[in-house]
């Protein structure tokens, strides 16, 4: 009977390794091998690249579902929108708010970037290199100044300036320390008492290298402060990032940039479908 | 845990005699289950649960513990000899120590550079960091304020971009200030950037250090076999630094690193401080990869 047929085990395996070295998750590998199964009739089964075309539809319905409207913008037109970007370590948060605001810049917008890295070495001005080279205002204070403080002159600068975009950086941090995430909600806090509805966008930064460990990541972060979307950098690395896929089944957040490369035109809003074809190139 | 997992599994193997085939193969489903969680590399995997299965299959159920708990050693046993068995210290001559720092973006160079020379210095070194990443934006201003927390000069150049020619004046630097372990910063950079990979083994062959440490992230999932095979093929990496193991990753990437180069853990970042650092332990990773 042809819905019996089980697929050729040796495809099974290759599809199996392909979409695993791609951080696809073990589990959402499987579930979408034996979605496919089922769907297959008998014949369809022996076509290989039937089976990987159908595997690559499945993937880009679930993935462009939640993510047809990539961009980030559905501001009322005269206020000013609030980005807030976190995430743990070295992800690249710092890099993508200079990619992102010299977006808005060469759209004729005002952008206002915040400094509320207040802990690393150098954070401060590392962000400041960046304002400089892309022309955003950048608000800082010193060095181990309180974070919190430092957002809420940010709205303050940005409100009086008129500004179009607030991208508030932040320190990396590890989902695991408590008092960490308690900063987070402190400045998410602060800035919502200033403005209704803001922040209008959370950020979470993740970067293509990481594996499963980036479900737990979000789904910390995400309890702690309610992500809008996710960014997705490294990609002009060999990683492919599908650990995003698992995180889109379970969390329903989607990406809504990714990075590739460390200069500040190396951004491009998500594209489903370009996405999925890179995970089998 | 796994060990809860295979212990439940072989809970009704009292008594059967010996560890056959068929009651071993879904002990072998939940092991490779649990280290792909764990991001150790697919092929790692399969090679890993082939090599234990050989070891398991036809034991004999000793009687003072159960086969669940027999299996688990097996595999924690094949884990630690894997990831290098007990931890080889590293010896430096008296003088004249190079030790280059390289690895993808973000992964902890900098601030593990700086572990590295308080690490040396409590062992009675006196060291000299160099800054050779004169692309990142405040990269020299990063590397500078932590050897300032520290105390530990600095060599550098903010207006020079040729990397190699700032690593030959440093080792000029070396000789001046009598630093006996030069530790040098360089900047992040993808395995597949041919021109920058290019730049690592120049650097080499001006600084030609005893020690390459290659620094990964724990967080690494598949990628981390195809980055550090790069970087070991081009420069001959001699050991790894593994960080943000403070973090809930498995860190299944130093399994796949170690099983598929040989280039023995040497290192580990524990948090952001200077102090948050240690020596690698296999069997602390080894249990922390069998969750
Ligand atoms: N190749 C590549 N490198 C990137 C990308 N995005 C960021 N980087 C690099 O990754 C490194 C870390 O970037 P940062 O922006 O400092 O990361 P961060 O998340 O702000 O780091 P912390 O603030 O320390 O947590 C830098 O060397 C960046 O140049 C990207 O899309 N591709
Ligand atoms: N929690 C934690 N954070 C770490 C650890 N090691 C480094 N970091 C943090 O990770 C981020 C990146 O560290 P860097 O030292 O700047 O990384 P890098 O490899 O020099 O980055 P590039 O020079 O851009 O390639 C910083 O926020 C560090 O504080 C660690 O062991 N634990
Ligand atoms: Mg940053
Ligand atoms: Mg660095």
């Amino acid at each position: 009977f042809s819905k019996n047929t089980v697929i050729n085990e040796e495809i099974i395996e290759e599809i199996e390794e392909i979409l695993i070295q791609a951080d696809m998750g073990f589990d959402t590998v499987t579930s979408v091998i034996q979605k496919i199964e089922r769907s297959l009739t008998k014949n369809e089964k022996k076509d290989v690249s039937f089976i990987y075309d159908a595997i690559k539809n499945e993937l880009k319905n679930f993935l462009s579902n939640d993510t047809l409207q990539p961009q980030p913008e559905d501001k009322d037109e005269k206020n000013l929108k609030i980005i807030l970007v976190v995430g743990v370590n070295g992800t690249g948060k710092t890099t993508s708010i200079a990619k992102i605001a010299n977006r808005y810049l060469s759209e004729g917008k005002k952008v206002i970037l915040a400094a509320c890295d207040t802990f690393r070495g150098a954070a401060i001005e590392q962000l400041e290199v960046w304002a400089q080279r892309s022309g955003a205002y950048l608000v800082k204070h010193q060095h181990g100044a309180d974070a919190a403080a430092v957002a809420y002159d940010a709205v303050e600068a940005a409100l009086a300036r008129n500004a179009d975009y607030l991208i508030i950086d932040t320190a990396g941090r590890l989902h695991t320390n408590k008092n960490l995430m308690e900063e987070l909600k402190k400045i998410k806090r602060i800035v919502q008492k200033k403005i209704i509805n803001a922040p209008h966008e959370i950020l979470m930064v993740l970067d293509a290298v990481t594996g499963q460990n980036a479900v737990p990541q979000v789904k910390t972060f995400n309890e702690a402060l309610s992500l809008t979307g996710l960014i997705l950098t490294k990609l002009d690395g060999t990683a492919k990032g599908g650990v995003v896929i698992r995180i889109q089944n379970e969390f329903n957040i989607p990406v809504k940039y990714i990075g590739i490369g460390e200069q500040i035109d190396d951004i491009l809003p998500f594209n489903a479908n370009d996405f999925i074809d890179a995970l089998f190139e | 845990s796994l060990s809860g997992k295979l212990c439940k599994i072989f809970r009704n193997l009292k008594g059967y005699g010996r560890l056959s085939e068929s009651n071993i193969k879904e002990a072998m489903r939940e092991i490779k289950l649990a280290l792909l969680e764990a991001d150790v590399n697919y092929r790692v995997v399969k090679d890993f649960v082939a090599a234990v299965k050989s070891k398991a299959v036809g034991k004999d159920v000793i009687d003072s513990i159960t086969p669940g708990q027999q299996v688990v050693k097996i595999v924690h046993d094949e884990l630690v000899n894997l990831m290098g068995g007990t931890p080889e210290p590293v010896e430096l001559k008296k003088y004249n120590n190079r030790l280059m720092l390289v690895g993808l973006q973000g992964s902890g160079k900098t601030t593990t550079a700086a572990k590295l020379a308080s690490y040396y210095r409590k062992k009675g070194h006196n060291p000299l960091l160099v800054g050779l990443d004169v692309q990142r934006p405040a990269a020299i201003d990063q590397l500078v304020f932590l050897a300032k927390q520290l105390d530990i000069p600095v060599f550098y150049d903010k207006k020079e971009k040729n990397v190699v020619d700032i690593a030959k004046r440093s080792l000029i630097e070396m000789q001046r200030c009598k630093a006996t372990i030069c530790i040098f910063d360089t900047a992040g950079r993808l395995h597949i950037d041919q021109q920058l990979m290019d730049e690592l083994a120049d650097l080499k062959q001006v600084i030609c250090p005893q020690d390459i440490l290659f620094v990964a992230d724990a967080m690494t999932g598949q990628d981390a076999v195809t980055s550090i095979k790069e970087f070991n093929e081009k420069l001959s990496v001699t050991g790894v630094a593994v960080t943000k193991l403070d973090g809930d990753a498995r860190g299944g990437a130093a399994l796949s690193i170690k099983a598929t180069t040989g280039c023995p853990i040497r290192f580990v970042g524990l948090g952001e401080k200077i102090s948050d650092f240690d020596v690698f332990y296999p069997d602390r990773m080894a249990s922390r990869i069998l969750g």
